[in-house]
């Protein structure tokens, strides 16, 4: 499985 | 951490509390659709399942489990009161969501956010465009009844503005941040026009002090 982008929002 | 953004949370902190606010001081669920919220404790599940897979920092974790935890409390005493309505839930909250759902996930497995096939991935593509959609059965539910308490029309402009200040935010973050979500900011322009009408008469009758009455 490809690494998931780091999402920093709510 | 911008203005905007930080706006934009605290709107959304703000529509919660008045929405709890509505349910308990009038002992009532009246007027508030219980798929919607259905539909944001699905889209909260479906976000914050990164919460376990990395850190980003302690208000993003603190936000991720109040907003995890208001959404499923909400549920839970909107549940406890259904039979409070004056009219039965059932009769009014008739808004087709099968569609949104469907809809959400098609868009999902076919533009998944950053080209990325991962599970973690997909749902965190389907989670925005539900959002964007979710308040679609509270509107429809407002379209039906005309009118409704103060408190529940405060806390559907509370959950307008939360999405707009974060369209802002983009904006902002891709001119000093270079950073910039197609999926976050697509899915943001249409919740925030979805909001649009409602705006609208809000200003036009709730801050000139009349009553909320649709036209």
């Amino acid at each position: 499985e490809p690494p998931l982008p780091k999402k920093d929002e709510l | 951490m911008n203005i905007f953004r930080f706006l934009a949370d605290m709107s959304h902190v703000l529509s919660i509390l008045l929405l709890l606010q509505k349910i308990r001081s009038s002992n009532s669920v009246a007027g508030i659709s219980f798929k919607t919220q259905a539909l944001y404790a699905l889209v909260f599940v479906t976000r914050y399942l990164d919460v376990f897979i990395y850190f980003v920092s302690i208000y993003n974790t603190a936000m991720k489990i109040l907003f995890l935890g208001t959404s499923f409390y909400t549920l839970h005493v909107m549940y406890k009161k259904r039979d409070s309505g004056t009219i039965a839930a059932n009769t009014i909250d008739t808004f087709r969501v099968e569609f949104l759902l469907i809809g959400s996930l098609a868009l999902a497995l076919i533009f998944p956010s950053e080209r990325i096939y991962s599970v973690t991935n997909i749902l965190w593509t389907f989670s925005l465009w539900l959002e964007s959609v979710a308040i679609l059965p509270q509107l429809f539910m407002l379209q039906r009844t005309g009118q409704a308490e103060s408190l529940t029309v405060h806390y559907i402009f509370a959950l307008g503005l939360y999405r707009g200040f974060y369209v802002l935010n983009w904006i902002y973050r891709y001119y000093f941040d270079n950073w910039f979500s197609l999926t976050s900011f697509v899915t943001g322009i249409i919740q925030t026009a979805l909001y649009s009408d409602f705006f609208w008469v809000y200003y036009q009758k709730v801050l000139k002090g009349k009553k909320f009455e649709l036209p």
